[in-house]
């Protein structure tokens, strides 16, 4: 689907919050 | 104006004020409309921006208008994170070759505020979820152009951490997180870390860590909360 928006602003808001670098 | 118009003006390769109002515009229009004119902008458009950024890294600090120069590398890189912000976008961006090293090209600590959007969108590059390793693709690229340098691989990231500008540390802080994140092993994160901290992380660390500041705050600790679980591991 590539419709699909808002991939950085996603990648960029859980690199800010620190969630990305949670260990699944 | 449609996505072809700016296609053809930048064609018409566009200097100095000309090209930097041209793209202050078109980051407007990526930014606003739908996908649908993203893709009419498309790879052309991409690989058009793309050289428009090689060509002006390459010119070098005496050039007369090399002040408006560095403005539009600034906002070229703008407009690449406006025109990723889509599955379309990023997809056209990682099948460049040259998308990934002109991104770590701008790492560049004497233009802090070009040097803070860059770390952030390599940042996000690393932790998406795609079946090669994009992380080891970034790395791979600091280490080439360090390489071609002849400098540390991480060195222009401290180089960040050291300029007074709060959001730089913060967004070095970020790409060196997202870096070791996304390692799958435990040898090279331990590796990772123990390379920057060789390198004078450690004593930055210290004073970074004096500064209050929130988006600071969760670099660090997200840095320390990975490496103890790593040495718990270990």
């Amino acid at each position: 689907d590539g419709d699909e928006t808002g991939i950085m602003d996603g990648l960029l808001e859980a690199l800010q919050s620190g969630a990305a670098f949670k260990r699944k | 104006r449609s996505a072809v118009m700016y296609i053809q003006e930048l064609k018409t390769e566009p200097r100095d004020t000309q090209l930097l109002s041209c793209l202050e515009s078109l980051r407007i229009s990526l930014n606003n409309n739908p996908v649908s004119w993203v893709q009419t902008f498309g790879e052309e458009g991409l690989i058009l921006l793309l050289n428009f950024l090689k060509k002006l890294q390459d010119e070098k600090e005496e050039y007369p208008n090399a002040g408006v120069g560095v403005k539009c590398q600034h906002e070229i890189i703008r407009c690449l994170k406006a025109f990723m912000n889509n599955k379309y976008g990023l997809k056209a961006m990682l099948a460049s070759a040259d998308g990934i090293p002109l991104l770590v090209r701008a790492i560049n600590y004497s233009v802090p505020h070009m040097m803070v959007d860059a770390v952030k969108l390599l940042s996000a590059i690393c932790i998406l979820e795609h079946p090669e390793n994009l992380h080891e693709r970034v790395l791979e690229s600091i280490t080439a152009l360090a390489e071609e340098r002849d400098i540390e691989r991480f060195q222009p990231l401290l180089s960040g951490m050291r300029k007074s500008n709060i959001a730089l540390k913060g967004g070095c802080m970020q790409l060196i997180n997202a870096l070791i994140s996304r390692g799958e092993e435990l040898d090279f994160r331990i590796h990772i870390r123990s390379e920057l901290m060789r390198l004078g992380l450690r004593e930055l660390l210290a004073e970074v860590r004096n500064i209050e500041n929130e988006e600071l705050r969760v670099q660090l600790q997200g840095f320390d909360e990975q490496a103890e679980e790593d040495s718990e591991d270990l």
